[in-house]
């Protein structure tokens, strides 16, 4: 999941 | 109704008209639409109801599956207008020209394919907006964390692409199977295309950002 930071970043990111 | 506010508005590609065409300059256009798309497509799955209660890791993991057949899914049916040309964006069309120029001859047809079929059954903006999230939410990750979170969610838009059959196609009982049973076309065609991107990115003449390489690299 570390090699994924910008996927989680975006889901994390309200709307 | 909620999946018909959430749907994206179109996008562009703004191609560089000082750069001689090229197979280079086409793919690099498309990386680039990729990418935007990716971000846009990501918000727009926080839209579709259930899926923010999922787990973040399970989020992501729908998304690493699916990302790509959502994707070419947008690409057909803006392309059900047109006679044997794909719409990358509104501003991008490609026809079969094009799609040698650029050495997606074999993959873009395989996306005609599926406008083809689409164009015959007639589908609706309603339908293609549960048909997209159905793919995500039934992409296969082998990295589920709670499955029967993801068979809620599932069930959840199945239950929806029947009703809305049952009240608008109520003469065709079948519409709803018809209509899933064209995802494993999509499932096909997807991974050809994540193929041909990876040997793509593998050449590396083609410069690509950060968030496509990421899922692309998801998927190797």
């Amino acid at each position: 999941k570390e090699k994924h930071k910008i996927l989680h970043q975006l889901l994390q990111n309200s709307t | 109704s909620l999946l018909l506010v959430a749907e994206p508005e179109g996008i562009f590609a703004m191609p560089d008209p000082t750069v001689p065409e090229s197979d280079i300059k086409a793919l690099t256009t498309l990386c680039d639409l990729a990418d935007r798309e990716l971000v846009v497509n990501i918000g727009w799955a926080k839209h579709i109801p259930g899926f923010p209660s999922l787990s973040l890791a399970d989020q992501m993991s729908l998304l690493q599956s699916g990302w790509m057949e959502i994707l070419i899914l947008r690409v057909v049916f803006r392309s059900l207008g047109l006679e044997d040309k794909l719409v990358y964006a509104e501003d991008y069309v490609m026809d079969e020209e094009q799609s040698k120029l650029a050495g997606l001859l074999d993959l873009n047809n395989a996306i005609l394919q599926l406008v083809k079929k689409y164009k015959t059954m007639g589908l609706e903006k309603e339908e293609f907006v549960v048909l997209k999230a159905i793919a995500l939410a039934n992409s296969d990750s082998m990295q589920i964390e709670d499955s029967e979170a993801v068979q809620r969610l599932q069930d959840v838009l199945h239950g929806a692409l029947q009703e809305y059959e049952a009240a608008h196609r109520p003469e065709d009982a079948r519409r709803a199977g018809k209509l899933i049973m064209t995802l494993p076309l999509l499932r096909q065609t997807a991974a050809r295309a994540v193929q041909h991107f990876c040997s793509i990115k593998q050449d590396g003449r083609v410069p690509m950002h950060k968030l496509f390489l990421e899922l692309l690299e998801a998927k190797a």
